[in-house]
């Protein structure tokens, strides 16, 4: 999904998560983050929908597809939030919420 | 001398005020010098762009265009109930509008490009706008965005952390590494006494602020105060004055052209339409120096509500008008000449704890920062362009706060003004204001915060619980700047507005994008299917080809010698088909004589026998044969001896 617009695809619903990796020295490579970024994104349960527009190292992670009971989905927010914020490859991670925003 | 056969270009007023000279963008100058946007693209980020419509058609961008509400890379509108899905293909008119079309009106860079990222129409998120910012970035040179959080006077919102580094990288890598544009609207919270300060769209540095004025240069009703707004340009007023000619959506109640665009909403594109005209002359103008020849060519006019105040560099700022009226002649033959400003110097405070109460009207609590030569050493910085303040504040009632900065020069901001309709108990955590008035400034000296409280509560007390400064300028000393004005000012005879005089530009970065111009998922299956197909019938044809070889090869009269291809009559040449192969099948005449060839063998063409008349037969009858409308199938051949 990386690089083709993927991450556009999450206005939908559900739950997502903008996560920046840390790169070690030298990582520059797409390709490697982007694998570190899958492997991160499994772990917590979820889903890579590839890199954030134009933002090195900034991935989204969205809900797996498939609806699901109110409790799983707080369940599922939870364990993410338990792994995103323990990872050692996680800089940053924040839950994407829905921005209030007027025309002019 | 410039006419259009436009019909409401007359109506137009904000590009040529008949009824009122002067009281316009003063841009007809500018189009007579052949500067119309050419080689400029603009994007307008909003609920889409209706680029089918035929004022928009010939300069829309589909490259620099997509839809991130529908995924898709084209952003036209939706109609809805409300019929309010027209916002964004206005701003488009307002910027690009294509003249001489006997349709609707004109833009005011209507010789640029213009491309549409549709985004307001759905849920948005951060990663959403980040996303937005920075779309097809090497496209798109300036980025007009006509809406921000909510002007209800008690909002404080503004890019979170994935929009803020968009628009940092966007101003750092965009536009081949000159920066991105972004323009945005300051708001329409005038009557909910908002202020653009808290918004952190607005407030932000990568941003040029422009706020409206109406037909007689004055702050509509709905308009907002602002430290940080740079500029502003025409827009609607109240219901006596005219609005904003453009371009409108034909969808719903929509007819393709409107007399009712109002608001900031409409001066945002106005000024990213000047810029364009700026980025035609000079396109290696950086993101800071668009914004410097904005404060050194925006005009202050008389307005005695206005508050104008004259810094220490000689520009005149006014919560109401920022450094005033932008006049596309002024900017356009400013930016002719215009050498780059210096790299950006910052300087940041260490964050001061404070933990001090804010009385409580008149009293006011004030703190100090002094920053001295040696504090701006390691940067160079010596003037000043945007100066920002992070601050910290518990109080029961937000909108009661009042918070001031005063710099060196004494030059005051009122950077965090009190609202009546903010009730909002959590006060300021790490907001961070912003003001453009100390402009061109000396950075150093002692910058002063001061704070109170104008509620009429009494026992509410209000903490400061920490604050920061951070100074954005240049290495320019004030004579540098001083000497800059003068250069400008020569320059406004328009003497330098012409093709023989050319300024060198070094050249862009190549910066490559996340995706360039994809295929989308729905093209990609069509390919695949097409493909398939072709496969499938190339193989199906091959097979044909060698089985009816072989067929031939076994036949008697094959054996003993070469063979020999039935002859083909002059008539058969025009009436059959020609196709690339060997006969599909050889045919007897009804009295079993075989027709002879005298001429080689060709393999130029399939024989196809024109037997099968209208109706006798059709392909769907015969699932495995091939779309030949022609061809006569096996079964019918049991009277004639099959030779296949």
């Amino acid at each position: 999904l990386a690089g083709t617009g993927g991450t556009d695809t999450q206005g939908i619903g559900g739950l997502s998560w903008a996560v920046h990796l840390d790169s070690l020295e030298g990582e520059q490579e797409e390709e490697s983050l982007a694998q570190k970024a899958d492997a991160v994104a499994q772990a917590a349960g979820l889903v890579n929908a590839g890199r954030i527009g134009e933002l090195q190292g900034h991935y989204l992670f969205i809900q797996p597809v498939g609806h699901k009971q109110a409790m799983e989905v707080e369940a599922m927010r939870q364990q993410a939030e338990a792994v995103l914020a323990r990872h050692e490859a996680v800089r940053w991670h924040s839950e994407q919420t829905l921005l209030k925003r007027a025309k002019r | 001398s410039m006419h259009f056969n436009d019909p409401k270009y007359p109506m137009q007023w904000h590009l040529n005020n008949r009824r009122s000279p002067g009281r316009d963008i003063n841009v007809t100058g500018v189009w007579e010098r052949n500067v119309t946007g050419r080689g400029v693209t603009v994007v307008v980020v909003d609920d889409g762009v209706e680029h089918t419509i035929q004022d928009i058609a010939p300069n829309y961008c589909p490259e620099g265009s997509y839809d991130l509400n529908s995924n898709d890379p084209d952003p036209m509108p939706h109609p809805d109930e409300e019929n309010g899905n027209h916002h964004g293909t206005r701003c488009a008119g307002e910027i690009a509008a294509v003249p001489n079309n006997s349709f609707c009106a004109v833009g005011v860079a209507y010789g640029s490009r213009i491309a549409g990222i549709r985004v307001l129409d759905g849920p948005l998120t951060d990663s959403m706008e980040a996303v937005a910012f920075n779309k097809h970035y090497q496209i798109n040179d300036i980025y007009s965005c006509s809406w921000g959080p909510d002007d209800d006077g008690k909002t404080v919102d503004g890019p979170h952390q994935l929009g803020k580094a968009a628009l940092q990288h966007g101003v750092i890598a965009g536009r081949q590494g000159f920066g991105s544009i972004f323009v945005v609207a300051s708001g329409n919270g005038g009557q909910h006494n908002d202020n653009c300060n808290y918004d952190g769209y607005a407030n932000s540095i990568y941003t040029v602020t422009i706020g409206a004025v109406d037909e007689e240069g004055r702050m509509p009703f709905y308009a907002e105060e602002c430290a940080s707004m740079l500029a502003v340009t025409f827009s609607g007023g109240d219901k006596m004055l005219r609005s904003i000619v453009t371009t409108d959506w034909d969808l719903q109640k929509g007819t393709g052209c409107t007399e009712g665009h109002t608001g900031t909403s409409a001066a945002a594109p106005l000024a990213a339409g000047m810029i364009a005209l700026m980025l035609q002359v000079r396109p290696c103008l950086t993101w800071r120096d668009v914004q410097h020849i904005i404060v050194f060519t925006a005009t202050q006019y008389e307005d005695r509500h206005a508050d104008w105040l004259t810094n220490e560099a000689g520009f005149s700022h006014s919560h109401q008008h920022g450094f005033g009226l932008l006049n596309a002649w002024r900017l356009v033959n400013a930016a002719k000449i215009w050498t780059s400003v210096p790299y950006l110097a910052s300087y940041v405070s260490p964050v001061l704890k404070e933990n001090k109460a804010v009385p409580q009207s008149p009293h006011s609590l004030e703190v100090l920062w002094n920053v001295s030569r040696m504090d701006l050493e390691m940067s160079g910085l010596k003037t000043l362009e945007h100066v920002a303040v992070t601050v910290s504040i518990t109080h029961p009632r937000r909108g009661s706060l009042e918070v001031k900065l005063f710099c060196p020069s004494g030059m005051m901001s009122l950077i965090g003004a009190p609202r009546s309709m903010d009730s909002d108990p959590s006060g300021f955590n790490d907001w961070t204001f912003s003001t453009v008035r100390c402009w061109g400034e000396r950075a150093k000296g002692v910058y002063k915060l001061v704070i109170r409280d104008v509620g009429n509560e009494p026992l509410q007390v209000g903490i400061l619980r920490q604050w920061q400064l951070t100074l954005y300028g240049s290495v320019w000393s004030p004579v540098d700047i001083r000497d800059r004005q003068r250069l400008l000012e020569s320059a406004m005879s328009g003497e330098y507005l012409h093709d023989d005089f050319t300024l060198p530009c070094p050249p862009g970065l190549k910066i490559p994008e996340e995706d360039g111009y994809t295929i989308t998922p729905n093209t990609l299956k069509t390919l695949v299917l097409v493909g398939c197909f072709t496969i499938f019938w190339t193989i199906y044809y091959m097979l044909e080809v060698y089985l009816s070889q072989r067929s031939v090869a076994s036949a008697p009269g094959c054996r003993s010698g070469p063979c020999r291809w039935p002859p083909r009559s002059r008539r058969s040449r025009e009436e059959w088909t020609e196709l690339e192969s060997v006969p599909l099948c050889n045919s007897k005449d009804l009295d079993g004589t075989e027709t002879e060839s005298g001429g080689p063998p060709t393999t130029s063409g399939l024989l196809v026998p024109d037997l099968l008349h209208e109706g006798d037969w059709s392909p769907s009858q015969n699932k495995n044969a091939p779309d030949f409308p022609h061809q006569r199938p096996p079964e019918l051949l049991q009277g004639e001896e099959q030779i296949c």
